[in-house]
């Protein structure tokens, strides 16, 4: 919240756009003003009305340098675009620097993105520390259709607006605390002697040297692979990663997606029953890689690329009871399976559980 | 003589620095920039200010990550303080 708590002293509210981009169509401009205005009139009981002529509450207008409000913009990057807190004349007002590469998509600055942020200074809030909410400082690109106010947001404005009238409140996602005791993970694989966990839209990254973890957007590194990813494995010896998210998978070799991805998992000689992969690791001594859906698992054979025989299997069979796997991964040699907040470690060779930690036990809590 | 290449550096990495602090960390223009000063200058202060706000390792120097945040497009206004 800003000292003083400047704020609207009405709910309805009013916006003019006062000139546009020509790197956008105009439609498009619009349209992302409109979206970024609805992600605070769904969380709160604010509305905001366009006006074409007068003095409206919130001015919008794309501005070049030295635009008179004793804060020039610096040319493409470095700052992007900013805001003024409620109140009367320039209050409320955005200001977006016409020299950045302004977009509907992923390339560029998104408009959507900037303008929802700045939206969220003209109503009266200032920057978050939480790496994953809207108001953090830095810019980080979101696919405007999977674009959910994350809670972070919605505590800030709810607490200068009040709820929103539906039914049901509205929440958001949380970002992950690395030492949260609670913290589950969707998918998780070595990578280049790394070991990344999955969860939503963030990956934690955590190298062996290293004693803190690095938290990001999936984003950040793969822009097509934003959320959602559900089971990953490294294949040291082709030094490439796959990723699972419902019936299709991604092969990536370092950074970059090979062409021709995502591919129907069926490519890999799954039956059409599988809708989905829950988790997968691949022992690189074998050769085999070994996919868990629901209470079974298959094996696959890396260098004849099929299925191998006699598969599925029930996991309990084989592995004990470790139940529905999460995510899992091989490293030094064992097996860890994570289920929920616990985590089990395998030993292949003795073939029984030897350990069994909190899923966090890496991070070093 | 020509600037030593480090020193070229630091000049740069002092001036990142310092319009950064100034832009969103309210870090008087007037002050006198040191990095290496032993008593807590300003500049010192406000950079280890930055760090605490980022969750970085908060040493008061300007550290790897400390600068590749400082070099991430980001929003205008201020990180402390009002925005009037």
């Amino acid at each position: 919240l800003t000292p003083g708590n400047p704020k609207w002293k009405r709910n309805n509210l009013t916006y003019r756009i006062l000139n546009y981009t020509p790197k956008m169509r105009q439609a498009d401009v619009d349209e992302a003003i409109q979206k970024a205005l609805s992600v605070w009139s769904n969380v709160t009981q604010l509305t905001f009305q366009k006006i074409e002529d007068k003095e409206a509450d919130i001015m919008i207008s794309f501005a070049y340098r030295d635009h008179r409000d004793n804060s020039p913009f610096d040319g493409p990057n470095g700052q992007l675009a900013h805001a003024f807190q409620p109140g009367e004349g320039i209050g409320g007002d955005v200001h977006l620097d016409e020299e950045e590469a302004w977009t509907k998509g992923g390339r560029g600055y998104n408009l959507f993105i900037v303008m929802a942020h700045e939206l969220g200074h003209s109503l009266g809030l200032s920057h978050s520390n939480d790496p994953g909410a809207l108001m953090y400082p830095t810019y980080s690109y979101t696919d405007p259709n999977e674009f959910r106010l994350p809670q972070d947001d919605i505590d800030g404005i709810q607490a200068i607006y009040g709820k929103s009238n539906a039914p049901v409140q509205p929440t958001g996602p949380v970002t992950p605390q690395a030492c949260d005791p609670n913290l589950t993970f969707d998918a998780i694989t070595t990578f280049r002697g790394e070991i990344i966990f999955f969860k939503n839209r963030y990956m934690l990254r955590k190298h062996p040297e290293r004693t803190e973890t690095e938290l990001n957007f999936i984003s950040t590194f793969w822009p097509k692979l934003s959320s959602g990813i559900q089971a990953a494995y490294e294949n040291v010896e082709r030094d490439e990663v796959l990723f699972f998210k419902e019936d299709k998978y991604w092969v990536l070799r370092g950074f970059d997606i090979l062409p021709g991805y995502p591919k129907p998992i069926y490519h890999l000689g799954f039956p059409k029953t599988v809708k989905r992969v829950n988790a997968a690791y691949s022992d690189e001594t074998t050769g085999k890689t070994y996919f868990f859906i629901a209470d079974r698992y298959w094996r696959y054979d890396e260098r004849k690329k099929s299925m191998d025989h006699g598969y599925p299997r029930k996991i309990v069979s084989d592995f004990g009871k470790i139940g529905r796997v999460d995510a899992a991964f091989q490293k030094d040699g064992y097996i860890y399976f994570f289920h929920k907040t616990t985590q089990f470690q395998f030993d292949p060779r003795a073939k029984r559980i030897v350990g069994q930690m909190k899923s966090i036990s890496w991070f070093n809590c | 003589f020509p600037v030593a290449p480090e020193a070229e550096d630091e000049g740069q990495t002092l001036q990142l620095v310092e319009s950064y602090l100034q832009n969103f960390y309210n870090l008087q223009r007037d002050h006198q920039p040191h990095l290496r000063k032993h008593s807590e200058n300003p500049l010192v202060a406000k950079l280890k200010e930055m760090q605490e706000f980022f969750g970085l390792q908060v040493t008061g120097k300007p550290d790897l990550d400390t600068l590749e945040m400082m070099k991430k497009p980001r929003c205008g206004i201020p990180d402390i303080g009002q925005y009037m």
